[in-house]
């Protein structure tokens, strides 16, 4: 049908419907635009294109786009929900949505297990656990010994893995976090709750009437 | 010496990278 061709648009991306993503997600529609101008900020920085490429997204991130890490990249690759290298505003606005105080629990404990399964096999495995840990020891310059990574590790699985098969299955994560709500404390950004009085330039822009 | 106590994901979770706040920041 070609209706999804993104590789050979030639026309600008057209916004969609603020109506449908706030139907879709737990924004009101002056959430949706009020996103909106972060996006378009994002989005800017680098091609002004209306899309959010890697180098934008890491640049909004760390505010260079030097920095390199393995988590960023997981986190937009989960993002782009249509697997094209860049994400537009409905990917944008439905991932954060999950971020959001009032999403329901068991999206922001699918998207986090998601974040920690690296390669997509259904299952966090030891390795990945450890190639996590010293990419988030590199990053902060901490020091510990492979003897002290392993035991962490270790202690980890003894706790999480309760069907003793060297995985972390999606429902040993959930068991985990009930367990421990603060592994969660990544997927809750306040910010979203006031997005409207941080970018009140949306009323300028807004499609509907209060 | 201190017995480790820390989970894995808890030091993992402290990386910039999952810290989506900061596209926030102005």
């Amino acid at each position: 049908l070609g209706c999804c061709d993104t590789k050979n648009r030639k026309t600008p991306y057209r916004l969609e419907n603020p109506e449908i993503i706030a139907s879709e997600t737990v924004f009101s529609v002056s959430e949706v635009e009020a996103l909106y101008e972060l996006y378009k900020k994002i989005s800017s920085a680098v091609v002004d294109d209306g899309l959010i490429n890697k180098e934008e997204f890491q640049l909004a991130l760390f505010k260079t786009n030097k920095k390199e890490s393995i988590f960023a990249e997981r986190v937009f690759n989960l993002f782009d929900t249509k697997n094209n290298g860049v994400l537009d505003f409905g990917e944008f606005a439905r991932a954060l949505s999950i971020f959001h105080p009032d999403a329901p629990l068991n999206e922001k404990i699918d998207f986090s297990f998601r974040l920690y399964d690296l390669k997509q096999q259904g299952y966090i495995g030891r390795e990945e656990v450890k190639h996590m840990m010293l990419a988030t020891l590199a990053e902060s310059g901490m020091n510990l010994s492979d003897e002290v990574i392993e035991n962490i590790i270790d202690k980890t699985f003894e706790e999480a893995d309760t069907k003793h098969d060297g995985r972390i299955d999606k429902d040993e994560w959930e068991s985990l976090v009930l367990q421990h709500p603060s592994l969660l404390k990544n997927m809750t950004l306040q910010y979203l709750r006031d997005i409207t009085t941080t970018f009140p330039s949306f009323v300028f822009y807004s499609q509907v009437e209060d | 010496t201190k017995p480790v106590t820390m989970n894995a994901f808890e030091l993992i979770s402290r990386s910039q990278g999952l810290n989506l706040s900061n596209l926030f920041e102005k």
